[in-house]
């Protein structure tokens, strides 16, 4: 996947760190110190279908249907999560018992094109 | 609008100032963060577990774990030793230090709670970790009971009743997975241990344990996935 920089309005990875301490919540959250809530954005014209952070074939095989199916006047596609990673925490509960959980699919590593 | 007239690349509207745009992002943190806990906002810390407590409680967890995984023996109640994760399904630890409940000379009662948001998931295992501070030879018999709440939650009935031969100082290690699962899919989140010697000589329990040495429970819980439909 591409990470966004500049001023590309491609589609990429932007990344934002959100510090439990700055946010007041470093008290009840133990471990880690912050959360990297990285999203999504930017543009998937027809040409950017189905890359990047999957498989090459898989870009080649939507252009293909594209053409076959004569669909020039497709929208443009989605720019979604293509690789994603628990997000680990230990923290306390409403009676200070102390919870160990990873949460699933919480952090974006890679963004590409339906 | 920004500024410059600046527009989303996405959506082609006037795009949010960096500020306002932060501050959104730091929300939808917060609530993804809380509602993936089920928690309705953020606890308030009232008792804050001592760093020794906690890292002695740690360092207990793995030694038993090392043990089992050396000797994985059935634990008493004979409910199977959680070995391999769900794959994709939250799991979680927890760890719950104990609170003094009522004691005499011959007994003392230690209570638990287990949060609500326990309330649908699956108790893998749970073990209790007595630390006994015994002085003078000989061995101190104690009984140990696991008291909950009856159904209307007026008396407290036994739910089990163990005897133990204290000899040493030392750790020791209980199951009651049986007992706060029961707890936990009745609703309750109180589990009480009460723990009896025999005679007049002062619990071997109290004895000169303080700050790392305080009892807990530690518990392993599986989210709940909703059943599969048999389709026939």
């Amino acid at each position: 996947g591409i990470d966004c920089s500049g001023d590309s309005h491609m589609c990429c990875r932007k990344e934002f760190f959100v510090d439990f301490k700055e946010i007041g919540w470093e008290d009840w959250i133990i471990q880690p110190e912050g959360y990297h809530m990285n999203y999504c954005a930017g543009l998937c014209p027809l040409h950017m279908a189905g890359i990047p952070g999957l498989a090459a074939s898989f870009h080649t095989a939507v252009l293909n249907l594209i053409k076959a199916n004569n669909a020039d006047a497709a929208v443009d596609s989605c720019c979604v999560p293509t690789q994603r990673r628990p997000l680990s925490l230990l923290y306390y509960d409403r009676d200070s018992n102390i919870v160990k959980t990873d949460i699933p699919d919480m952090i974006v590593d890679a963004c590409g094109c339906t | 609008a920004a500024p410059k007239e600046v527009w989303c690349p996405a959506c082609g509207l006037a795009a949010l100032t960096p500020t306002t745009q932060r501050d959104i992002l730091i929300a939808l943190a917060k609530q993804s963060i809380l509602s993936k806990l089920h928690l309705p906002d953020r606890p308030n810390i009232t008792q804050p577990t001592s760093r020794g407590a906690l890292l002695t409680a740690l360092r207990r967890m793995r030694a038993l774990r090392v043990d089992s995984a050396i000797s994985p023996g059935v634990p008493h109640d004979g409910s199977t030793p959680h070995l391999h994760p769900g794959m994709g399904v939250q799991e979680y630890e927890i760890l719950s230090f104990a609170e003094s409940g009522s004691s005499t000379s011959r007994s003392v009662r230690l209570h638990f709670r287990f949060t609500r948001e326990l309330a649908g998931t699956e108790i893998l295992q749970a073990t209790l970790y007595l630390f006994w501070a015994v002085s003078g030879p000989g061995t101190h018999p104690v009984t140990v009971r696991l008291l909950q709440p009856d159904p209307a939650g007026l008396n407290m009935t036994v739910a089990s009743e163990t005897r133990l031969e204290v000899q040493r100082a030392g750790w020791a290690t209980l199951d009651v997975g049986r007992s706060v699962q029961s707890l936990v899919g009745q609703g309750s989140q109180r589990l009480t241990v009460e723990l009896e010697v025999a005679e007049d000589s002062g619990s071997p329990l109290l004895a000169g344990h303080r700050g790392s040495h305080w009892p807990f429970v530690a518990a392993q819980a599986r989210a709940r996935t909703p059943h599969r439909v048999q389709r026939r």
